[in-house]
């Protein structure tokens, strides 16, 4: 199956309040490997806009730094990515 | 053997490959396999017609997985055809609809990207193709679409996950589907492409805020449309112009076929909220798929009934 792993990999969302906010996640995306899955790329992301990207384990802990400074709310939709990745398959074969 | 092909699981391109082949040769009568082009990598592209010989027949064109790592979407593809064969000649609708129309289901767009997915990178949305002087692979078949391609400075770096291409209609892929779509321009009424994730059905435009001259008609059918889908699971889905109901977009294939002349084009970004995101586990494979199937029936019914 796949080589690439996503070991310990998350998904955020959040909800810029503002253009700061915005801009700040766009800040973030300049400096670290963001995936965005929604939506599809920075450019598109507004002021009360639901985001939601992808991080990988190395850049999770300042990224979350950088939000919790900034009062910027969040959520992790998925702790660990390689799991979800792995639980996808959850019917087994008839 | 490729293995064992399954509706309730998802199926790597081995098994969707021997699927169309299975479907073909089990239903004769009303399933074809055209083959419309090759991928970058030389894999096949392959539509079923689903509906019989008739060529002068109104006819709907189905696409799924135009990005690689969304699977759900080649998985309704192929619960649609799936269905469509099992019930025509039980189900009153589906007989009717298939008597009276045909439908073109491209169950994989991306095939190299698709294969990608579950070989290399589970992550990966774009196809396989080289970029020249760059590194980086890949394009975003949904924005390759020649309408409005040249309007985002943010999709010209072959590294963006946006990717446009070179130029529009520069992937094998979409140059495929674009000239099976004008080759049969006549029949084709509406044009129905399957994303996902995040619940919402959209019509054109994505590339102006402005709304389509059928506005009002397209913003009935996505109405009925979600609110039909959502009977069987309370499933919530948004509708709405892809440019005020998600973000902006250029070349993306929902504008190009409308813009070509397709007036009834619509966009599925199935299940889920976010929840699982690109990973919507197996076990809810055939809910998402028995629900949307209920949409898009309606939006054939309609076709049948309104479009000229």
């Amino acid at each position: 199956f796949s080589q690439v792993r996503f070991d310990r990999e998350k998904v955020l969302r959040m909800k810029p309040q503002d253009e700061r906010q915005a801009n700040i996640i766009k800040d973030l995306a300049q400096t670290n490997e963001l995936d965005f899955w929604y939506p599809d790329a920075v450019h598109h992301v507004t002021a009360n806009m639901t985001v939601d990207f992808r991080v990988s384990e190395k850049e999770a802990q300042s990224i979350l730094a950088t939000l919790d400074q900034n009062k910027m709310h969040y959520e992790i939709l998925i702790h660990d990515l390689q799991e979800e990745i792995e639980k996808q398959f959850d019917i087994k074969e008839e | 053997s490729p293995g064992r092909h399954s509706y309730a699981k998802y199926n790597n391109w081995d098994k969707i490959v021997a699927w169309t082949e299975k479907m073909m040769n089990k239903r004769p009568e009303i399933v074809s396999r055209i083959k419309i082009g090759a991928t970058a990598e030389d894999n096949p592209l392959y539509i079923l017609k689903i509906g019989g010989k008739d060529e002068s027949k109104k006819a709907i064109f189905m696409d799924c997985g135009i990005h690689a790592r969304e699977w759900v979407s080649p998985a309704f593809c192929q619960w649609f055809v799936y269905q469509a064969t099992k019930t025509y000649g039980r189900n009153k609708i589906m007989t009717k609809l298939l008597d009276r129309m045909n439908f073109y289901v491209l169950p994989v767009f991306n095939v190299d990207g698709y294969i990608w997915t579950w070989t290399k990178n589970r992550m990966w949305r774009k196809n396989r193709s080289k970029n020249q002087n760059s590194k980086c692979i890949g394009t975003d078949l949904n924005r390759n679409f020649n309408v409005s391609w040249n309007a985002f400075p943010e999709t010209k770096n072959p590294c963006s996950p946006l990717y446009r291409g070179p130029a529009p209609e520069s992937e094998k892929e979409t140059k495929a589907v674009t000239d099976f779509i004008r080759r049969n321009l006549k029949s084709i009424k509406a044009y129905i492409t399957v994303h996902s994730y995040s619940q919402m059905l959209l019509f054109p435009y994505g590339y102006t805020p402005e709304m389509p001259p059928t506005y009002k008609d397209l913003n009935k059918v996505a109405k009925i449309g979600t609110d039909v889908l959502s009977t069987r699971y309370e499933t919530r889905y948004i509708y709405g112009p892809i440019a005020s109901t998600i973000y902006p977009t250029s070349g993306s294939s929902l504008d190009w076929a409308y813009d070509l002349g397709i007036k009834h084009t619509f966009a599925f970004e199935l299940r889920d909220k976010g929840r699982f995101g690109f990973l919507l586990p197996e076990s809810r494979l055939k809910s998402t798929c028995k629900e949307t199937m209920l949409a898009v029936k309606f939006i054939a019914k309609y076709i049948l009934r309104h479009a000229s």
